[in-house]
């Protein structure tokens, strides 16, 4: 379902009857607006029309008619190849507790999105713990022990130590001794070019041998997303993505760039502030939200 | 970064991916190029001469946006001064609402902080432990039956409770909301009107909170909240990162908004004025 915008290309290009050299530059033109004012990385979007233009100029070779909705198609199709698989749903490990850990930069919705996690595997019968691992951040501990008391699941906190390595520890012992299912690990937001605070990372996720570390990535971040997750991936190793704030109009490119340049799979989208507004990652719909 | 050989031609794809990398958005990066483009036209056009020649076209065009904007956070006259922080979730409001109190209290200023996210978990408490640190009275209402006070009758507690205690300066935590959910800029609309009902005049500051990682969303985020309350200031958070936050140059041209500081850091001192010329420095750096 193509929005108004790419349609208005169509139009123009079908008018055209067949698509000379001038138009598919036109037309790349002004997808190459599209892409950027949607936060595609600047590289992604540089290969992706280098891709399109390359496929498109076969087609005005080969035949002209409906070439405009072709090249349209054309760009579909790479945005649907880059962006990947849709949602691989969490699976547990064969040995508990399975262990979790949420990173990524400051405010970027770890903490809501522990608990929105915490709630969906609650509701799916597992047992969870919530560790509140983020000792700096005032109140950090209580914002997840308000959430866990709002879904009657454990959290282990404790506002006055400094010593998250220690803490990640103890919830995993915690889970082992009480055959809890899932342990949960909010971290603090760090910058990844903080050296000591990505020492911190590494230090809990050599404690703690995390199953998955998935990154948590605002849904307005710009063209430093890349950068951002390449770093993060080289530190601790993420083995998914989760994309915050999607109920707003922001594009989403950056889910886009960090998956055409690490191809990290993404797991599930914030779409709301309250513990529900968690879902499945659908493709195709990320793939029209840019082109919107 | 951009290497230049004796006589080589200017990489001006280099210098376009640059600007691009700093989130300034095709609108303001394409017109910068052409000026780059058009200067490179008369000589020097090569080498380390028209390099030069290059970034300061890109300078100029950059400061010619943000220096106007170039005007730091004064209380006047006003008593209590009320400042309002509002923006999207996540971009540092809280945490620049104790920054501006702790500059305040350092000048001998007596400080009160309004807790209005009445909506967060544990946004209240956030506010109390910077409150605790810092040495300024935090005004709050305990969650009601139903959910949190009424982040309004908060607002307006607040601005009663700071001229009562002659403070002189108020700084306003709202909650963060996206900007497209109407009914949470109405209740921001709301908090406006009735903490002018409290003093006349106030909120006296209506400051924007955005986050530095923001790509060309920032710029919808901005037109939304000075549409409904009129922003009179701008901060940009988390400078201490990778990110530039070369969005604030559409912003700055379009909505011609005092850009008053940026956050470079989790402390209470970590808030410097904003200088139009050590911000391009930093972006083209
Ligand atoms: N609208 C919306 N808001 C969200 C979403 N996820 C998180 N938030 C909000 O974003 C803000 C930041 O969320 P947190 O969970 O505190 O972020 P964080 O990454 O833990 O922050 P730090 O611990 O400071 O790094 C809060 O206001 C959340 O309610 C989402 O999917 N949609
Ligand atoms: N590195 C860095 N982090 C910052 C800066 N300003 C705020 N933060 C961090 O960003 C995160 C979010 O800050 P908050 O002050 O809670 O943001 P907020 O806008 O009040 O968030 P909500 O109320 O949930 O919308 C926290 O981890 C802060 O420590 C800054 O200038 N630099
Ligand atoms: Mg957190
Ligand atoms: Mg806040």
């Amino acid at each position: 379902q193509l929005t108004t915008r790419v349609q208005s290309w169509v139009d123009r290009l079908r008018r055209g009857g067949t698509l000379s050299a001038e138009e598919i530059d036109a037309a790349l033109g002004q997808l190459r607006t599209t892409l950027l004012d949607a936060d595609v990385h600047q590289e992604v979007a540089a290969s992706l029309l280098e891709r399109v233009k390359s496929r498109a100029v076969q087609l005005r070779v080969q035949e002209s008619l409906n070439a405009a909705d072709r090249i349209l198609a054309l760009v579909g199709q790479e945005l649907a190849a880059l962006m990947g698989d849709k949602h691989r749903p969490l699976r547990l490990s064969s040995e508990p507790p399975t262990v979790i850990m949420l990173v990524g930069l400051q405010g970027s919705g770890k903490t809501t999105t522990a608990g929105k996690l915490a709630r969906l595997l609650k509701q799916q019968g597992r047992r969870v713990l919530l560790a509140a691992a983020d000792p700096r951040r005032p109140a950090a501990t209580e914002q997840l022990q308000t959430l866990g008391r709002s879904l009657l699941v454990d959290v282990l906190g404790d506002a006055s130590t400094q010593d998250a390595v220690a803490l990640c520890r103890a919830a995993v012992e915690r889970a082992r001794a009480r055959a809890t299912e899932v342990v949960i690990i909010d971290t603090a937001g760090r910058l990844q070019i903080d050296a000591p605070l990505m020492g911190e990372l590494k230090a809990i996720h050599a404690a703690v041998k995390p199953h998955e570390v998935w990154l948590v990535v605002d849904g307005m971040m710009g063209q430093e997303a890349v950068a951002t997750a390449r770093a993060f991936a080289g530190a601790v190793g993420v083995t998914g993505l989760v994309m915050t704030k999607l109920d707003g109009d922001a594009k989403g490119g950056a889910l886009l760039s960090i998956r055409a340049m690490t191809g990290l799979p993404v797991t599930y989208i914030g779409t709301g502030e309250k513990l529900e507004a968690l879902e499945p990652f659908h493709p195709d719909r990320m793939a029209s939200r840019i082109l919107g | 970064l951009i290497g230049r050989a004796p006589e080589a031609p200017v990489d001006l794809a280099a210098v376009e991916a640059l600007l691009l990398g700093a989130d300034l958005g095709v609108g303001v990066v394409d017109p910068i190029m052409a000026r780059v483009r058009a200067t490179l036209g008369e000589a020097p056009a090569r080498g380390e001469a028209g390099y030069r020649r290059a970034m300061e076209t890109v300078r100029a065009a950059l400061l010619e946006r943000l220096a106007p904007c170039q005007s730091p956070l004064e209380i006047t006259a006003a008593k209590p001064y009320v400042i309002m922080l509002l923006g999207v979730n996540g971009s540092g409001k809280t945490t620049t609402a104790a920054k501006l109190a702790e500059r305040f209290r350092r000048a001998g200023c007596r400080v009160v902080l309004g807790a209005a996210d009445t909506f967060r978990a544990a946004a209240v408490e956030q506010l109390q432990v910077w409150g605790a640190r810092i040495g300024a009275e935090v005004i709050a209402q305990p969650p009601s039956r139903q959910g949190g006070a009424d982040p309004a009758a908060v607002a307006f507690d607040t601005v009663q409770a700071g001229v009562a205690r002659g403070a002189d300066v108020i700084c306003l935590d709202t909650a963060g909301r996206l900007h497209t959910k109407s009914n949470l800029m109405e209740e921001l609309k709301k908090i406006v009107r009735v903490v002018g009902k409290a003093l006349p005049g106030a909120p006296h500051e209506r400051l924007l909170v955005l986050d530095a990682t923001v790509g060309q969303n920032g710029l919808a985020q901005a037109r939304y909240f000075h549409e409904a309350v009129g922003v009179t200031g701008v901060v940009v958070t988390k400078l201490d990162g990778t990110a530039k936050g070369g969005i604030l140059v559409a912003i700055a041209h379009e909505l011609n908004v005092p850009i008053r500081c940026i956050g470079v850091g989790e402390s209470a001192e970590d808030l410097v004025d904003f200088n139009a010329e050590q911000f391009v420095e930093a972006l083209l750096g």
